[in-house]
């Protein structure tokens, strides 16, 4: 009588049953199995420990993994939801979820809005959205002087801060976002939709069938 | 007219909140 071994798989700290991070988010169990995938790559890159430091996210944004930038920091901090300096696998998952294309639009500009609020005060304040703006004239090839970006500072405030009390809080900021839609352009990734195609060789490792 | 940009607009172009570069292999 023949019998058949299967092998435990084994998997990184801070794995998370697939079945289980499906059900919290938008993703199916097939599309948390592809991004196992993903995340193993990013993980294992510098330090091998299953876990995404602040170095690997950079590298896989960057292509450098020392390459200093305000924004993927914020980033990292807000997929870093335990506060421990890494990124698990869970983490991951429910953090990229957002950015799934089914995801309902409130839980992007919910997600936009936090990354935007660099001293987590509960509002956008206008010393904020000018660090903001330097650091993206920092990294880009657009030069402006000081006096520009001070308008465009207050120009935008003029606009999104509607009770005009010099801080936008989040009503003000979801009124704001409908009235100008691509500002959550990058909250959204297409390539979440198919998942599966980019990173085909869960499929032949799959525990779970969908 | 740089002036007429909305700073938003603009710090939405940062490569750091470009996610999608995470799945170029």
């Amino acid at each position: 009588m023949g019998c058949v071994c299967v092998k435990p798989v084994k998997h990184t700290p801070g794995y998370e049953d697939p079945v289980i991070l499906a059900s919290e988010t938008t993703f199916t169990v097939s599309e948390v199995e592809a991004l196992y995938e993903l995340f193993k790559k990013i993980s294992h890159s510098i330090i091998k420990d299953g876990l995404i430091h602040k170095e690997e996210f950079q590298l896989a944004l960057f292509r450098n993994s020392n390459k200093k930038n305000l924004f993927a920091d914020r980033v990292f901090d807000l997929f870093d939801a335990k506060r421990n300096g890494v990124i698990d696998f869970g983490e991951f998952v429910r953090s990229l979820s957002i950015f799934h294309p089914d995801t309902e639009k409130t839980e992007k500009i919910s997600f936009a809005f936090r990354l935007y609020d660099l001293r987590h005060t509960g509002f956008i304040e206008p010393d904020e959205l000018k660090e903001m703006v330097l650091a993206l004239l920092n990294e880009s090839d657009l030069c402006l002087s000081d006096d520009v970006v001070q308008q465009i500072v207050d120009k935008t405030f003029a606009e999104a801060d509607k009770k005009g009390d010099g801080k936008i809080d989040p009503d003000e900021w979801k009124e704001f976002v409908v009235q100008n839609p691509s500002l959550l352009k990058n909250m959204t990734l297409p390539y979440l939709k198919d998942i599966t195609m980019a990173f085909p060789s869960f499929v032949m490792k799959s525990e779970v069938n969908d | 007219r740089p002036a007429a940009m909305n700073a938003f607009e603009l710090i939405s172009t940062s490569q750091g909140l470009n996610l999608g570069s995470l799945f170029e292999k």
